[in-house]
């Protein structure tokens, strides 16, 4: 039994190194990057890189290959999401890109706005890959174009300081912000296993096993990625705060947490780092789910609605005194009352979480001074 | 406490990571469009 046990173990491991060999293996795509259609890498696949130059060959396409990721969002734009997608095509054709004199492809932003441009009052088809489960999608963008006085504007404002196209935007803002990256910079995320040190900084935090990633910290010093990135940064912040960015993969959302270092340099939880710890895909939340999302969106946050879905009849009910000591003791029924009222009305709850110390949801946004 | 902690993930969800201000490997200009 132990031996079969064993095998199995044995089994496992051998193909997970097997994966772990082919990803790093020099001629084949990593597993992450393979739902994307052959022909939007192929620009990338076949630039000169290999054939070059310096007495360097840059022989892992996992490393070098690249998208435009997403590093900012506007509110409008959510269709996108800031750090995990990379837009690798447009209308199913690669991003247009150029290649310098060391044979590193660059994207050749004149051309991509000349797209933008020409798609003005038209629908663009942007081909995204995501690095939540390394899945591909497309997605559509309204280009609105301007009129001639939004022209003017733009350039009376212009930002000397702001990187130019070279090519003047002829359609309104779409509310996102690119940057050229390797999408293997995306899996450089740490999984949270287990919570080991009790009211230690990940347990104060609120850090949660299995569920959540540490994605990125404060000033991207966890950029560049590492096994042991994290814990050097960790215990070079000894006594001090430090900001990690978690994304949770139940409810699909990241979240800032500031973590005070104690003296001892450790964060209090143990972590996974690599091909087997990377981002999962997010499962789709049951319509019901949505829904009743929809309606917490909704409901201000007040006290008044603690009450607002008891009827009156039920107010003072004639409760029997027993009862009364059963919810004392907090077992059962309790667990079972709890359990119906899930996801029914939450706003007392979040009135009772608001009053705690637990870190403050997202600040409204300040209307732009633009 | 795992309850407060699903309240306190909700509130979270449309938020976005600013990632403008890091420090990063990619390479050349941020881009706006």
């Amino acid at each position: 039994m132990f031996r079969i046990a064993k095998n199995l173990v044995r089994t496992f491991e051998q193909s997970v190194q097997d994966t772990l060999a082919l990803s790093q293996d020099s001629g084949s795509l990593d597993a992450f990057f393979q739902s994307i259609p052959p022909n939007l890498l192929s620009a990338q696949l076949e630039s000169p890189v290999d054939a070059v130059s310096e007495g360097v060959k840059h022989t892992n396409v996992n490393e070098t290959l690249s998208g435009l990721r997403i590093v900012w969002v506007d509110e409008m734009q959510f269709q996108l999401q800031s750090f995990f997608d990379y837009i690798v095509g447009f209308n199913d054709d690669p991003v247009p890109v150029v290649n310098n004199q060391h044979g590193f492809s660059y994207p050749d932003y004149r051309r991509i706005t000349s797209i933008f441009n020409e798609h003005c009052g038209r629908t663009l088809k942007v081909n995204i890959w995501s690095a939540k489960g390394g899945t591909f999608r497309d997605e559509y963008v309204n280009v609105i174009s301007k009129d001639s006085n939004d022209l003017d504007d733009v350039s009376l404002n212009h930002d000397e300081r702001r990187p130019s196209s070279g090519e003047a935007h002829q359609f309104q803002a779409l509310g996102f912000k690119v940057q050229w990256t390797p999408l293997i910079a995306s899996t450089f995320t740490y999984h949270i296993l287990n919570v080991n040190i009790p009211d230690g900084p990940a347990q104060l935090a609120g850090l949660i096993p299995d569920e959540d990633y540490i994605i990125g910290c404060q000033d991207g010093l966890l950029a560049t990625g590492g096994e042991t990135l994290l814990q050097d940064i960790v215990r070079s912040r000894a006594n001090y705060d430090l900001v990690l960015y978690v994304y949770n993969k139940v409810s699909d959302c990241v979240r800032p947490i500031t973590v005070h270092i104690g003296p001892d340099g450790r964060l209090g939880c143990n972590v996974g780092y690599g091909f087997l710890h990377r981002i999962p895909t997010v499962k789709q939340r049951s319509q019901q789910g949505q829904q009743q999302q929809q309606e917490d969106d909704s409901v201000p946050f007040s006290a008044e609605s603690e009450t607002a879905f008891v009827p009156s009849a039920f107010t003072a009910p004639p409760v029997p005194t027993k009862k009364k000591s059963k919810n004392k003791k907090g077992s059962q029924p309790l667990a079972m009352d709890d359990y119906f009222n899930e996801g029914r009305d939450k706003s007392s709850a979040a009135a009772k979480l608001a009053e705690s110390d637990v870190t403050a949801p997202p600040p409204q946004k300040q209307p732009s001074s633009n | 406490n795992m309850e407060v902690d699903r309240l306190m993930l909700d509130k979270w969800r449309q938020w976005n990571v600013d990632m403008t201000t890091w420090r990063s490997i990619g390479s050349g200009p941020i881009m706006e469009f």
